[in-house]
């Protein structure tokens, strides 16, 4: 009761917590639930993939891919407010990377696909709505994915989708390209590209999809793809959670109600949890309403202010309001509007005085080296969101750790407010 | 446009309630 009336606006840490392990820790939350995936971390030792497969990559990697996400979703959200939906046409302003937007600092889970199902690892994403996975016989292309590729032949439900249905031509919102038709078999081809040239191109199909053994959406839509070029990082395709009518969300909607839950674990090396349906939500959530529409998959969100230490910053709201918020569980670091991360470097600056700044970790810019302490302690950070919602964020979602000597404030500017 | 990324979500509980049109945040969701 005493934290309760008197908030704690510091974190203290054992600078060891920066260091990677090698051990997996399985959360105790979500586990064996109904409708319960278990999330993992890519490059940590609880995913499963091999280190051939999966071949860890530098944090300034990470931060690199992380941007090319960045700039792909601002190119969708240019497109679509335009209404204009050529993808195409954005290419020049984007990186032109290998895969690198979806393979970068990315949480994924394992669902079966198929009768008998077949397990398969997919790159967990709410900024995208469609679900495709590599399918054999791989007619053009195919990565190198952890398990064996999904084979339609061997699958007892699996059919394709026909050109005429209207699911078809659904994916003209879910991709933001227009479905193709096979002139042989009528069957719909969905294409979908992602901003930095990675894509997925194939047949657009439904087939059993299991969750748990008790949770199975019986004809799930989703992309069997059979042109796939990209670095996915071993995972064999993508869970879209966007809000279009094709994503996993709307297509559960029967099942769960289009609720859903999840938490990302502290460390690599721990486990979290994907639930779907309303009955196993926290329920010590306090809740913000979604912002308006931003594009047709985002989850728009309206940050109002945020504190240091529990002192608010004087960010002006307009600040925040012309750019607007959303939540991506792919995107790694929190973007801000350029004067709204300068008042809180600024600020968290400030409390750390007694640490030795160092050199900047590609696009974060206030870095300490911890090496000659044993512990540290850091101020709270806390985001107010839209009705008055006050979330603290834990000490693992402020801070980005290259190696204890380079540990850096895990928030990044835009390059313009109006961004 | 601003993104609320993953590494600020770690440890939260983050819940989705479409028809509802809110996001939540519970602390503590994965102890």
């Amino acid at each position: 009761a005493l934290e309760e009336a008197i908030p704690n606006h510091y974190h203290n840490l054992q600078t060891t917590s920066f260091l990677p392990s090698s051990i997996c820790t399985l959360s105790t939350k979500g586990d064996r639930k109904r409708g319960t995936l278990e999330v993992v971390h890519k490059h940590g030792p609880c995913s499963t993939f091999s280190k051939d497969m999966v071949k860890p990559l530098a944090v300034e990697d990470i931060l690199s891919h992380d941007q090319d996400r960045v700039e792909s979703i601002r190119s969708r959200l240019t497109i679509t407010t335009d209404g204009k939906r050529d993808i195409r046409g954005s290419k020049a302003t984007l990186p032109a990377k290998s895969g690198s937007t979806i393979g970068s600092g990315n949480y994924i889970v394992t669902v079966g696909l198929g009768t008998p199902k077949k397990d398969l690892s997919l790159i967990f994403d709410t900024g995208s709505d469609l679900t495709w996975t590599q399918c054999q016989p791989c007619a053009r292309s195919c990565y190198a994915q952890q398990e064996t590729i999904f084979a339609p032949s061997s699958s007892t439900t699996y059919s394709n989708i026909s050109c005429s249905a209207s699911e078809c031509s659904g994916l003209t919102s879910a991709t933001g390209n227009k479905p193709g038709c096979s002139a042989s078999s009528s069957a719909c081809i969905y294409g979908i590209q992602y901003g930095d040239q990675s894509f997925s191109v194939g047949f657009f199909a439904k087939d059993k999809l299991t969750l748990t053994s008790k949770d199975v959406i019986n004809d799930f839509y989703f992309g069997c793809g059979q042109n796939n070029q990209g670095l996915f990082g071993g995972a064999a395709g993508l869970l879209g959670l966007g809000r279009d009518k094709l994503s996993i969300v709307s297509q559960s909607t029967r099942e769960y109600g289009k609720v859903f839950s999840y938490c990302l674990p502290s460390r690599a090396s721990y486990t979290g949890y994907l639930t779907f349906g309303k009955d196993r939500a926290a329920s010590n959530a306090k809740y913000t309403p979604f912002s308006s529409s931003k594009g047709s998959s985002f989850y728009g969100l309206e940050l109002q202010a945020i504190f240091v230490g529990g002192s608010k910053l004087a960010i002006s709201p307009t600040v925040f309001s012309s750019s607007g918020m959303i939540i991506d569980s792919g995107t790694v670091i929190t973007r801000l509007p350029p004067t709204a991360y300068s008042a809180l470097s600024k600020a968290f600056r400030s409390q750390m005085t007694k640490y030795t700044l160092t050199k900047p970790l590609s696009i974060l810019d206030t870095c300490y080296d911890f090496s000659k302490t044993t512990t540290v302690t850091i101020p709270v950070i806390s985001m107010l969101w839209g009705g008055n919602i006050k979330v603290d964020i834990a000490a693992q979602g402020t801070l980005y750790a290259n190696g204890i000597d380079q540990v850096c404030l895990a928030f990044a500017g835009n390059g313009d407010d109006s961004d | 446009i601003g993104i609320f990324g993953n590494v600020q979500q770690k440890t939260l509980g983050v819940v989705y309630d479409l028809p509802a049109g809110k996001v939540g945040f519970a602390p503590g969701g994965c102890a």
